[in-house]
């Protein structure tokens, strides 16, 4: 594993971290997208099928229960948790996410590496978390205001996608490695979807502001 | 067909 590799599951982590400790600090989801993090929920669990039958390291494997256990726990508390569901902004996060679920499907179906039960559900899975971060750039931006752990939260997942691609990058130069076509254009479409967030973000890191997207 | 790689990623 190479240090971009290592640096994006890290911000990955971080990204999880800082949400839950929003969601546990204020009792608030406030500013975070309920369709996003179903999206993610979903994602983790059709991806990390293989969790029990392709074992590649310890870390691995700690990873993928960190990353399935912590978007259930998250989608749990924001329908299920009193005070937390209150403060759930469902006017605002009005995504069809259901369209992206059943269009990353059918994509899956007839773009894969093998037409079997796990390959297609990993590209199902590459494919959804690719635009899965939609529905909470919206909610974001129809509120124009941003709190500083929900931006924290958004700039880390995007990091953690920028460090990934430098990943392959790397892989490719060092072991001749090129076979994640599939992943390797999800992710660039992915990272591409946080350039608009990271202009404003660095715009008002700069200007030592609070976050602020224009209508 | 070939098979699948392993998947190492997260």
């Amino acid at each position: 594993m190479n240090i971009f590799r290592f640096a994006g599951d890290m911000t990955h982590l971080i990204s999880v971290l800082v949400l839950l400790l929003k969601i546990y600090a204020t009792k608030s989801c406030s500013g975070i997208s309920l369709k996003t993090q179903e999206l993610y929920a979903l994602v983790f669990l059709s991806r990390y099928l293989d969790l029990f039958t392709n074992y590649i390291s310890l870390y691995n494997t700690l990873m993928k229960l960190v990353f399935i256990g912590s978007s259930l726990a998250i989608v749990w508390c924001m329908r299920m948790h009193h005070a937390v569901k209150r403060s759930y902004d469902k006017e605002v996060d009005t995504f069809r996410h259901y369209y992206l679920v059943l269009a990353c499907f059918v994509l899956a179906t007839l773009v894969n590496e093998q037409f079997t039960l796990r390959e297609v559900c990993w590209a199902f899975s590459i494919y959804l978390e690719a635009v899965a971060i939609l529905p909470q750039l919206v909610l974001l931006q129809r509120s124009g205001n941003v709190d500083n752990l929900t931006g924290q939260y958004v700039f880390f997942l995007g990091a953690y996608r920028a460090f990934y691609i430098l990943n392959w990058i790397y892989r490719y130069f060092t072991e001749q490695y090129f076979t994640r076509w599939i992943a390797c254009i999800a992710g660039i479409v992915q990272t591409a979807l946080y350039a608009d967030f990271f202009y404003y973000y660095f715009i008002s890191w700069k200007n030592n502001a609070k976050l602020q997207l224009p209508a | 067909t070939e098979p699948s790689a392993v998947k190492d990623e997260l």
